[in-house]
């Protein structure tokens, strides 16, 4: 019977991550191998950049609207959030469908999803990405790593260590049933600071632990210690955002720009 | 509470728009 519980836990995760993640590694990996019957548009110089603002991405960039005159630097930063605003409102939406999560102190919905939101996104990011570039606007254009890498800085220090993270992360070759156990992990964790109900959460985080490895080993028999090395991903992937949240600090602080409320809530008082 | 409205309003509302 407890062979059955995991196999259902591991179902319900599984269809929530498809059902509330407008991306995942399927697709993803279908339009960068040139398996769709478009291919993306490659964003690779300031000249595309512009070609694709204005079709692409004309509703984030709001090709009439404040930033149409701001250097390029900032109308990319701009989009990277729009893209994180959307996908922690999918990650929230995930969360909620995770069995427990939404019977847990609502505070405490709020400090896991605080903190664990930029790990998940991050693991999923890797999806979109390959050493060359990263898909954007929903698999419809692709960023090159170079023309990222060419910003002026501290804008071009901003995705490289993602891209670092990403090729190490995709060696793993996990599929999408592997990454939603993996991100379901990330958001139950017991550990975030200001928990109040530790032991519920802990409960919660070593059923999907113990999913996740039995789930890993039958579906990668030949890598018996993909669980441990994908242990060993978590503590990169906080290091990853820990950095991040200084960079996006210094930004704040350096550059003359907005940063989306949501994202503040998130950052405020982070780490 | 108030340091965290908008994840509050995610997480009680099923959909809602978070526009810039």
């Amino acid at each position: 019977p407890q062979l059955a519980d995991q196999k259902t836990l591991a179902k319900q995760i599984y269809e929530a991550y498809l059902k509330n993640f407008n991306m995942n590694k399927a697709k993803a990996r279908t339009i960068l191998t040139g398996k769709t019957s478009t291919p993306p548009f490659v964003i690779h110089d300031m000249e595309t950049l512009q070609l694709a603002e204005q079709t692409l991405v004309a509703k984030m960039v709001g090709s009439a609207g404040a930033l149409k005159d701001r250097e390029a630097e900032v109308r990319i930063f701009h989009c990277c959030q729009c893209t994180s605003v959307e996908t922690v409102t999918e990650l929230t939406e995930f969360a909620k469908s995770v069995p427990g999560f939404s019977s847990l102190d609502l505070n405490d919905q709020v400090t896991l999803l605080k903190y664990g939101v930029y790990e998940a996104l991050f693991a999923m990011l890797a999806s979109s990405m390959n050493k060359d570039g990263l898909l954007v606007a929903y698999g419809s254009g692709f960023i090159t790593r170079e023309f990222l890498k060419s910003l002026r800085r501290p804008f071009s220090d901003m995705m490289e260590p993602k891209f670092q993270f990403a090729m190490k992360f995709n060696a793993l070759e996990l599929d999408d049933s592997d990454l939603a156990l993996f991100v379901a992990a990330i958001i139950c964790c017991g550990d975030r600071p200001g928990l109040v109900n530790v032991a519920h959460i802990e409960r919660m985080q070593e059923s999907i632990v113990q999913v996740l490895q039995h789930h890993l080993l039958a579906n990668h028999p030949d890598d018996t210690f993909l669980f441990p090395k994908l242990l060993q991903k978590l503590a990169d992937l906080r290091q990853l955002v820990t950095e991040h949240a200084q960079l996006v600090q210094e930004i704040k602080k350096t550059e003359d720009t907005s940063l989306h409320p949501l994202l503040q809530e998130i950052y405020r008082d982070m780490y | 509470k108030e340091k965290h409205k908008i994840l509050h309003q995610l997480l009680q509302n099923s959909t809602s728009p978070v526009d810039l």
